[in-house]
């Protein structure tokens, strides 16, 4: 506002055309570049005002000071806003095609502002022909070398830890900040094979498990054998397992694909279509449920160590997620398309009971823009 | 956008029963910048 009035007192003439005045300076030539400055400029001070927002809880991160969870007016106007057609706009405005010589300015400006390390891009900038594509990159070869240890787990993403721990009882719960907590069965759906395990019990857990088994008796013989393991599998009765879950947010300048994180078999996909909130920091702190709502595809299966599943969860800008291993997926679709439904659309890899096989490292799915 | 990851690992039956089971432990911490590849956790005999 401040740019605008410098503007109106330095161009008198424009000030009293838009007043509703003579139109005497109808062709000013300052009118599209004073525009044009009053909203890189208010683009400025809105991206050095999060700059100081993130520094700030950095600052507090550091200090050991946790952030509460606390719902603002702000984000009960999220709710009113048509999230999925800005979403959708957006991903057709960073796919129009760029003209080559501009290409490079785009990309490292991009870069300059979020952070993004364009010397890994595997292709040379003027190659990438829209936003879109760039943003999906792939790597140079040996950009992220695959952790060796037989006895690890890698990130299957570049991003930031939020949360991580081991999820204990019946109905394991997930901090989304403190305060605030969403259910794992929630998050992954309710016909996941997540075990549940009672708190500390080997007792308990057995006729839990001896329940579960005769719950899903009509269900397929290698659901059977994940939710319940010592009944199909005696070598997984030692060693125990734990259920352990790890939460990694993706800055936009992040490379933006998903590995695999260990050498294990896709078995199920489940594709949930709800809202496509932000999911920044201030997100997480005033949307209840916001992993839990907002559309996002989910890979199950089984590994060495028992069950496994990644959670790829999609936001406003980055809204649509592409599955690799099943190309045909499309995600982030109008509302018209979307099945009136809060089921999720499921898909059992086949062969059943093996699905598809992925190598520790392996590339799984990429998020697209919009 | 972000990734949730959910998976069982090995942990010792009780705290007081055998030292030498494996047990899976995190080597992060929150707030830590991690690439692809990079090791999240690891269980050791």
């Amino acid at each position: 506002a401040s740019s605008v009035r410098r503007l109106q007192a330095k161009f008198p003439a424009r000030a009293s055309t838009s007043n509703g005045g003579n139109t005497d300076s109808q062709g000013n030539p300052f009118l599209v570049p004073g525009a044009t400055v009053a909203t890189i400029l208010m683009l400025g001070a809105l991206h050095a005002r999060r700059m100081y927002n993130d520094k700030k809880i950095e600052e507090a991160r550091e200090r050991g000071i946790e952030l509460e969870f606390q719902p603002d007016a702000k984000a009960a106007f999220l709710r009113l806003l048509p999230l999925r057609s800005i979403s959708r706009l957006w991903g057709t405005l960073t796919s129009v095609e760029l003209p080559v010589w501009l290409r490079p300015h785009v990309y490292k400006g991009w870069a300059r502002a979020f952070h993004a390390n364009l010397e890994e891009s595997a292709l040379p900038l003027e190659q990438y022909a829209s936003l879109q594509e760039f943003f999906v990159r792939t790597l140079k070869e040996g950009s992220r070398p695959i952790d060796p240890d037989p006895q690890c787990l890698v990130s299957p993403v570049d991003g930031t830890i939020l949360r991580f721990g081991e999820l204990k009882g019946v109905r394991p719960m997930i901090d989304q900040v403190k305060g605030f907590s969403y259910s794992v069965s929630s998050l992954l759906g309710a016909s996941s094979f997540l075990p549940l395990i009672a708190e500390g019990n080997v007792h308990e857990e057995s006729s839990e498990e001896e329940k579960a088994t005769t719950e899903k008796s009509k269900k397929t013989w290698w659901r059977i054998s994940l939710a319940s393991p010592k009944v199909q599998d005696p070598v997984s009765v030692s060693p125990m397992r734990g259920l352990f879950y790890c939460v990694i947010y993706l800055r936009l300048g992040d490379y933006h694909r998903v590995h695999s994180p260990v050498d294990w078999n896709v078995l199920i996909r489940r594709h949930f279509s709800g809202h496509l909130f932000p999911l920044n920091e201030r997100a997480t702190r005033t949307i209840r449920n916001l992993y839990v709502e907002n559309e996002r595809v989910v890979l199950e299966g089984r590994w060495q160590g028992g069950f496994m599943a990644i959670a790829a969860i999609g936001a406003t800008n980055v809204g649509s997620i592409k599955l690799l291993i099943e190309p045909e997926l499309r995600t982030n679709l109008p509302i018209r398309k979307l099945m009136h439904s809060e089921q999720p659309e499921e898909r059992v890899y086949e062969p059943e009971g093996i699905g598809m096989m992925l190598k520790k490292g392996n590339e799984v799915a990429a998020f697209n823009m919009g | 956008s972000t990734v949730v990851l959910v998976f069982q690992a090995p942990v010792p039956k009780s705290p007081n029963e055998n030292p030498s089971s494996p047990e899976f432990s995190f080597c992060v911490k929150s707030g830590d910048r991690i690439r692809v590849g990079e090791a999240l956790g690891r269980w050791h005999e």
